[in-house]
């Protein structure tokens, strides 16, 4: 199960990566 | 990089959440082009404005020259927005052949074209309700989304 729970943790994290970054901006 | 026709099938997942009015079940259905501007209206209704979707002609059933038509301007609408509204080009490898789509809903070129939409919403004005959205789908479909969106922005070389 930790494998899933590492899991979520990758996509929340790239996510709210994305959500901080500037709009429009590239990349 | 992202296998474009398992691709496909998560991206289909994603464009269902915005619930357009146009049918959006199958690829067959996306093939017509008027669902993917619909999604599009919705990600930037002051890009892709009323104007624009209404240039897009619903009645293309069996009529692949219309769907074509309508693929070509979405495509264009999308290569313009990443350039004026996004600073970002699109590289070749990026580029759906949009014929294979209306003529046979060509599942590894759909998957590019979705792919291009995707990233239109994770970096619009709108963007954090897109992401949002995206973060409520299963786990299995976020993390091909997220790969999408991770190899388009290797690619980007601005």
């Amino acid at each position: 199960d930790s494998a899933g729970a590492a899991n979520e943790g990758v996509l929340a994290n790239f996510f709210n990566s994305l959500l901080s970054k500037k709009s429009g901006s590239p990349g | 990089s992202v296998n474009k026709a398992a691709l496909c099938g998560s991206l289909l997942t994603w464009l269902q959440t915005f619930q357009v009015p146009s049918p959006c079940a199958t690829f067959q259905d996306l093939s017509s082009g008027v669902a993917v501007a619909q999604v599009l209206h919705l990600i930037d209704p002051s890009w892709f404005n009323d104007a624009w979707l209404m240039r897009i002609k619903e009645e293309t059933l069996e009529n692949w020259r219309l769907k074509l038509s309508n693929l070509k301007k979405i495509l264009q609408s999308v290569l313009e927005y990443y350039h004026d509204v996004l600073g970002q080009s699109v590289t070749d490898d990026h580029l759906p052949d949009v014929t294979l789509i209306g003529e046979f809903s060509d599942p590894t070129e759909l998957g590019k074209l979705m792919q291009l939409v995707l990233g239109c919403a994770i970096s619009c004005e709108k963007k954090q309700e897109h992401i949002k959205q995206i973060m409520t789908l299963e786990e299995s479909v976020q993390h091909v989304v997220m790969t999408a969106i991770q190899e388009l922005m290797t690619k980007d070389p601005t």
